[in-house]
Formats: C-alpha cells, sequence, structure tokens
C-alpha cells in the first residue's frame, strides 16, 4: 500500500517599491 | 451416549470452528501489521515535512541589486527520460538565523544551502543535504543556478542526512525509477506582477499576502507545498 502526505510551509517578507 | 452420525457432525462444526478461530487471528495479526507500517510511515513523512517546514519558515531573504528582493527558496527540476520532475528543493537556511535579518546585502553562501531531494541511487530515500564545506557565493536568480546546484549535490561537499527510506517509487517508461517527491512555488503576489505594478495605485491594488500593502511596501508570500508518497 502507499501513504500519500501532504505539506505547505511558507515564508513572508516585506517588499518595497 | 452419541451415535456415530452425531458425533461426526459434532466433529465437522468443531473443525469449521478452529478454520474460522485460524482466520480470524490471521486478519487481526496483518491488521496489527498494516497498522504499524501506517503508524511508522506518518511518522517518516511528517519528520520529513516538518524538516522543509522549519528550512522554508528561516529562508533568508536577500537585496544586492536595489530594489530585488529574493527569497531564497527555489525548487530545482530533475529531468528523467525527457520529463520534468520538480524534486529537488533548495533553501537558504543558514544556521537558521537568516529570517531575523531580512533583507541581508549578500548573497547567500554555497554553504548555507539545504536541499531535500530523493537519494541518488537510491530512490526510495528522501536526504536533507547540506554542503559545510562548500565555498563560494550561490545568487538564486543566476541563470546558472540549476547547473549550480546540480553540480553542488553532486560534489564531494554534499553531506546527506537520510530523512527516510520508505519513499514510493515510480517507474518512467524507459524503466527508471524515481522517488515520489515533489515541491511546488507559489508566490503571492508573484515577482512578475510586482515588478508590473509600477505606479502607487496598481501597485496598492495587488494581491499582497494577508492584505499588508501600503503605498511604498508590500508583504509578498512564498509557499511551498511538499507532496510525498511513502510505502507502507
Amino acid at each position: 500500500g502507499s501513504l500519500p502526505l501532504f505539506g505547505s510551509a511558507s515564508r513572508r517578507y516585506l517588499v518595497e517599491r | 451416549a452419541f451415535t456415530l452420525l452425531e458425533l461426526m457432525i459434532a466433529l465437522t462444526v468443531t473443525s469449521g470452528l478452529v478454520v474460522i478461530l485460524g482466520g480470524i487471528m490471521t486478519a487481526s495479526a496483518t491488521a496489527q501489521r498494516h497498522t504499524e507500517g501506517v503508524a511508522t510511515a506518518i511518522s517518516h513523512g511528517e519528520t520529513a515535512l516538518r524538516r522543509v517546514r522549519t528550512a522554508v519558515g528561516s529562508a533568508g531573504v536577500y537585496e544586492v541589486s536595489a530594489g530585488q528582493r529574493i527569497c531564497g527558496i527555489a525548487v530545482v527540476p530533475t529531468t528523467v527520460e525527457s520529463t520534468t520532475l520538480p524534486d529537488t528543493l533548495v533553501v537558504w537556511t543558514g544556521d537558521g538565523s537568516l529570517a531575523d535579518g531580512d533583507p541581508l546585502e549578500r548573497l547567500p553562501l554555497a554553504s548555507e544551502l539545504t536541499v531535500f531531494a530523493p537519494g541518488v541511487g537510491d530512490a526510495h530515500r528522501i536526504d536533507e543535504i547540506s554542503f559545510p564545506s562548500a565555498t563560494g557565493e550561490v545568487d538564486f536568480a543566476a541563470a546558472d543556478f540549476a547547473a549550480t546546484i546540480r553540480a553542488l549535490v553532486a560534489s564531494a561537499d554534499a553531506v546527506r542526512t537520510r530523512l527516510t527510506d520508505r519513499l514510493r517509487r515510480a517507474e518512467m517508461p524507459a524503466g527508471t525509477m524515481v522517488g515520489a517527491l515533489r515541491f511546488q512555488i507559489i508566490a503571492q503576489p508573484t515577482d512578475a506582477e510586482i515588478a508590473a505594478a509600477t505606479d502607487e495605485a496598481s501597485w496598492t491594488a495587488l494581491n499582497w499576502a494577508g492584505g499588508f500593502g501600503g503605498s511604498s511596501t508590500g508583504l509578498q508570500e512564498i509557499s511551498v507545498t511538499t507532496e510525498l508518497q511513502l510505502h507502507l
């Protein structure tokens, strides 16, 4: 059998014009 | 006393019961092995996903040319039998404290990178690869970035830590076995959208992360989605 796994990760940062 | 016929019926019933009981015991043992397999696979998978989450969350952001902020997170595709597989994630993690200082005004060092990828020669593995003794800088925006990463991963500087050896493999048409691991990066807003927003009105109107956008600043978010399949 097989086990699917999902993950999510994020990184936020400021950008300037 | 029983007649011979009654004894034979009783014997048949008893042996039938023994067979059924044996079946139940086998089923229960199989179910237990299955449950243990699931538990182990989940634990392996969660470990790998947690390592990715930690790396992504502490990734460094740098700005070496004015106005261009680059987040040190990238997917380097691997080409197998002319199919492109997004199975290698590169993160500028440093010693884990890079996220405190963004943007950093310098290029990432090769020794500060962490790579997540299937094992070489053993696609059952997910490896976390670092390059503690590598020298030189790596620019995520460089045209030869993918080639640089591939060279690093193949070099003697690559130190591999196995996160799991239970990655499921898929067979490509010509028989090459590849690990069932893929990464996807989504930027919100995208670099192209930010670059296109030259005036204040279009800048403010961008779909900033969490709605945090001002007249001259905005919050960009890099999301990494990881998908993997494990053997039970």
